[in-house]
């Protein structure tokens, strides 16, 4: 573990709990992609499946606990509690058009052909577009509330760290997974613009960003 | 190999 790992952790945690807290304190999920949300929690669930295999430490699977507890409890906050307030008409990315190649590739490229590794191969390369309705959601709708730009800016920033946890871990342990730099770097990529969005705009004080 | 230890990351 180092300092970036963690820190990158801490922010993805708060992320999680910004929008989970959101949802629940506005009793209103309104501006929030559900599919994002739910291929998040397909994510952690296709990822964690080695909870129940292996133990590699108290902290790594408490974290995966909560992370999977918060991704469920959130899908149902919107599309049970609150679907009432669930904007379905601006949630309308196609997401076979990324579960579908996503799968297909994680049959094609992976470090082992074993259903664990593929499953972990396809929660590796899912996360890295998982973002992408809730950005064409914002896109749509043409701008986001303040606490919902801070939970994309922490989601961000999350895997930004990671990034720089694997140059530290190829260059202290001579550590690297290639399937997760190449995934980690595209989902920090798609993250840029609302990056750019999130700082300018933050400074002007305005209350909603209008992404182009 | 080194994706075993991949697996120590969330």
């Amino acid at each position: 573990m180092n300092i970036f790992r963690l820190t990158g952790d801490l922010s993805h945690l708060a992320a999680i709990i910004i929008l989970l807290l959101k949802i629940w304190k506005t009793r209103s999920c309104a501006g929030i992609s559900g599919k994002s949300q739910v291929l998040f929690a397909l994510v952690f669930t296709t990822r964690y499946l080695d909870l129940l295999t292996s133990f590699i430490s108290l902290y790594n699977t408490t974290m995966k606990i909560i992370y999977i507890g918060c991704a469920y409890a959130t899908v149902y906050l919107i599309y049970m509690k609150f679907k009432a307030t669930y904007d379905g008409n601006h949630d309308t990315f196609r997401v076979e058009f990324l579960v579908v190649p996503v799968g297909g590739l994680a049959f094609l490229v992976n470090h082992d052909f074993s259903p664990l590794e593929i499953l972990w191969t396809f929660s590796i390369y899912l996360e890295s577009v998982a973002i992408l309705p809730q950005l064409f959601m914002i896109s749509k709708t043409g701008e986001a509330e303040t606490i919902t730009t801070h939970y994309l800016f922490f989601l961000g920033l999350y895997r930004a760290l990671y990034l720089i946890n694997w140059i530290w871990r190829f260059y202290f342990e001579g550590f690297f997974d290639m399937i997760a730099i190449v995934a980690g770097v595209v989902q920090t990529i798609l993250y840029c613009d609302f990056f750019y969005l999130y700082v300018t705009k933050g400074e002007s004080g305005s209350n909603k960003i209008n992404p182009a | 190999g080194t994706a075993n230890k991949t697996k120590d990351e969330l």
